[in-house]
C-alpha cells in the first residue's frame, strides 16, 4: 500500500 | 505601508483562482523583493509557493517587511469583482487590520474600492532546499491539465514516470487501467506548444490526482508547465507568471511503506 508523505517530511521550518 | 498597482490586473484574478480552492486561509509576504505567499493545504501534502516580483508591478511600494493573513475565499470573492481590463490597486499598512483593493476601469470611467479584513494566522515558514531533480519535463499546460483530468476519471493516483522513452502518466481504477505517453516533441509551430524532457536518470514517483488537478487550475497563468521529478521528494509543479514571477505547487508523494 502507497502511504501518502506529508511535505513537512521533506521540508523543515526555515 | 504598502502599495502595488499592477496594471494587468486580470493576472492577479487568476492567481487566486488557482491557489483558493487548495489553501483557505494564507500570509501575503509584503518585501522590497516583491509580493508573495507561502502555504500547505490543511493535510499538509502539498505546498504553494508564489511570486509576483516587485518589477512586474507598475508602482510598488513597500516601506518594511510584513506579512498580511488573507482568507483567500474571501480575497477571490473580492477580485471577482474587478473585470477582466481592470487596473488593481493594492493597500495595506504594517499592523493594519484591513487591505484595500482598488479597481480602475482602462479608461478611468469606473473606480471602486473594496476593503477586506485581514486575519491573524499562524504559519510555519518551511525551508525548501535546493535540489537536483532527477527528471524535468516542460509541456503544454493544457496538455497537462487535460491528462490530470482523464486519468481522474479512471482512478485517484497517478504515477508519473520519466524513461528514455518519454514521460509516462499511468492510473488504475476499479473500471480499467489507463497509460499516456508524451514523447520529446520540439519539431512544433511555436516553442510553447513542445515537450521537453530532460532526464538525468529514470524516475517514477505516485501522486494523488486530486491535487494534480486542483494544480492545474493556474493553466490560464502560462501556455507552458514545468514538472520537476526526484526519487524520494516532492514533485515541483511550476507555472511561470510572465514577467512577473512564479506560482510553485509541491506535492509530497505516495511512498510504499
Amino acid at each position: 500500500v502507497n502511504q501518502q508523505r506529508q511535505i513537512t517530511n521533506f521540508f523543515s521550518p526555515s | 505601508m504598502l502599495e502595488l498597482r499592477l496594471v494587468q490586473g486580470s493576472l492577479l484574478k487568476k492567481v487566486l483562482e488557482s491557489i483558493k480552492d487548495l489553501v483557505n486561509d494564507a500570509n501575503f509576504d509584503c518585501s522590497a523583493t516583491g509580493f508573495s505567499l507561502q502555504a500547505m493545504d490543511s493535510s499538509h501534502v502539498a505546498l504553494v509557493s508564489l511570486l509576483l516580483r516587485s518589477e512586474g508591478f507598475e508602482h510598488y511600494r513597500c516601506d518594511k517587511n510584513f506579512s498580511m493573513g488573507m482568507n483567500l475565499g474571501n480575497m477571490s470573492k473580492m477580485l471577482k469583482c474587478a473585470g477582466n481590463d481592470d487596473i488593481i490597486t493594492i493597500k495595506g499598512d504594517d499592523g493594519g487590520d484591513t487591505i484595500t483593493f482598488m479597481f480602475e476601469s482602462p479608461s478611468q470611467d469606473k473606480i471602486a474600492d473594496f476593503e477586506m479584513k485581514l486575519m491573524d494566522i499562524d504559519s510555519e515558514h518551511l525551508g525548501i532546499p535546493e535540489a537536483e531533480y532527477h527528471a524535468i519535463v516542460r509541456m503544454p499546460s493544457a496538455e497537462f491539465a487535460r491528462i490530470c483530468k482523464d486519468l481522474s476519471s479512471i482512478g485517484d493516483t497517478v504515477i508519473i514516470s520519466v524513461t528514455k522513452e518519454g514521460v509516462k502518466f499511468s492510473t488504475k481504477g476499479d473500471i480499467g487501467t489507463a497509460n499516456i505517453v508524451c514523447r520529446q516533441n520540439t519539431t512544433v509551430d511555436k516553442p510553447e506548444e513542445a515537450t521537453i524532457i530532460e532526464m538525468q536518470e529514470p524516475v517514477s514517483l505516485t501522486f494523488a490526482l486530486r491535487y494534480m488537478n486542483s494544480f492545474t487550475k493556474a493553466s490560464p497563468l502560462s501556455n507552458t508547465v514545468t514538472i520537476s521529478l526526484s526519487s524520494e521528494l516532492p514533485v515541483v509543479v511550476e507555472y511561470k507568471i510572465a514577467e512577473m514571477g512564479y506560482i510553485r505547487y509541491y506535492l509530497a508523494p505516495k511512498i510504499e511503506d
